[in-house]
């Protein structure tokens, strides 16, 4: 069982591995605020998502969960790939989630705007795609010749601001990025998940108008 | 799609304020 | 080879896993910055430390060249295992280091000093402390019953804070994981990398006269 917001990125990872092994997973998604789950998961609502399987194991955190549910084909068949998915995963929570929150959250409404970040993580953002962009050059996947947890965590980071900010114009010059992008979200596994995603057109811009804030 | 929970999130901000001010910080001790 | 900053805390996980498994580790502290390194690893200083083995494979990443240098031991020996050491992995990265830094790297004169972001760190690790205390009341260990990258990483972590500010009425409360913390860095291998760990007698505080940011 996987307690999640319904279409949480955060579960994304998970759900997606789950897809490549067969595990069957049931998502519930209330009460996350109750005493009840509060009580019976110590990380409480901040860990969402959070699994337990039949026999009552429990795990929080999106990629850890996705780590469990995976076949060993996704988490890296040698010690040198497994430290490789480890990299591009780290990568993606460390290097990619504060940047694509800090610039996309504002969008959706989820956090104030404030131009000074905006404009610090679009330029990170673009850091991390050019550090993409000259490995998925020569490489089809991130790590070995198929998809791994490395291409699922890091797509998933990668998500919201494919579909929220990146248009066009911003994905000039990272074309292996977006090709790399594309080829794993049409993967089965992915669109059962992710249904069919569309490629930003036009960037969603947080109302400059809202409350500026100093974060 | 729904913000609400996005917004309950903890996001790190300001992590490259603190990137940078521990890389300059390490390159200073070390010289 | 570790190409890492001398003393730096995000490089101890590896070198202290490899005290478990006997890996040889040649460290390289400069040049860092000179063209021939950059050129060789892509991310550039900003992912350091990074590691190079003998036949060429290269990584970065503390946690990753941690996972890599591991004896399997130490990634938990089972499946379930090797999920919770994950799982505690990215809970040291995600919910640890970013309250650690705030808190702590004003009082190295790392960063300007912000009362209310230093204030907001230290409740949301009294936090972490907290979820850390419940589960060390009934475990020796994060994973399992020895060490493993688990408490490695999250003893990593929390090295700063334990060194420079959790002074005894900070740690009041938390005696499972003030009692857990010294049992790791008294083991050999910890002792070995960090030699000897002093907990903070009188917490350093960051200079109220210093200028104040808001961040």
């Amino acid at each position: 069982t996987l307690y999640t917001y319904p279409n949480y990125w955060r579960s994304y990872p998970a759900l997606i591995a789950a897809q490549y092994s067969g595990v069957q997973i049931n998502i519930v998604s209330e009460p996350l605020e109750s005493d009840a789950f509060l009580s019976r998961f110590p990380f409480g609502k901040t860990q969402v998502p959070v699994f337990e399987g039949e026999d009552g194991f429990q795990i929080n955190e999106g990629t850890a969960i996705a780590h469990y549910v995976s076949p060993e084909s996704l988490r890296g068949s040698c010690l040198q790939d497994s430290a490789l998915v480890q990299q591009w995963v780290n990568f993606a929570n460390s290097e990619i989630v504060p940047s694509v929150a800090t610039w996309v959250y504002p969008t959706l409404g989820a956090a104030d705007y404030n131009k000074q970040a905006t404009e610090r993580a679009r330029e990170h953002l673009q850091g991390v795609l050019s550090v993409l962009e000259e490995h998925l050059k020569t490489h089809t996947f991130l790590v070995g010749e198929r998809v791994t947890l490395a291409d699922i965590s890091v797509v998933c980071a990668l998500l919201l601001a494919y579909t929220q900010v990146l248009d066009p114009p911003q994905r000039e010059g990272y074309g292996s990025v977006t090709r790399w992008f594309c080829t794993c979200v049409q993967q089965p596994q992915f669109s059962q998940v992710l249904g069919e995603v569309q490629l930003c057109e036009k960037a969603e811009l947080a109302s400059a108008t809202a409350s500026e804030m100093d974060f | 799609m729904s913000a609400e929970y996005l917004a309950q999130e903890k996001i790190w901000f300001d992590k490259h304020r603190y990137d940078e001010a521990e890389r300059q910080y390490y390159e200073r001790m070390n010289g």
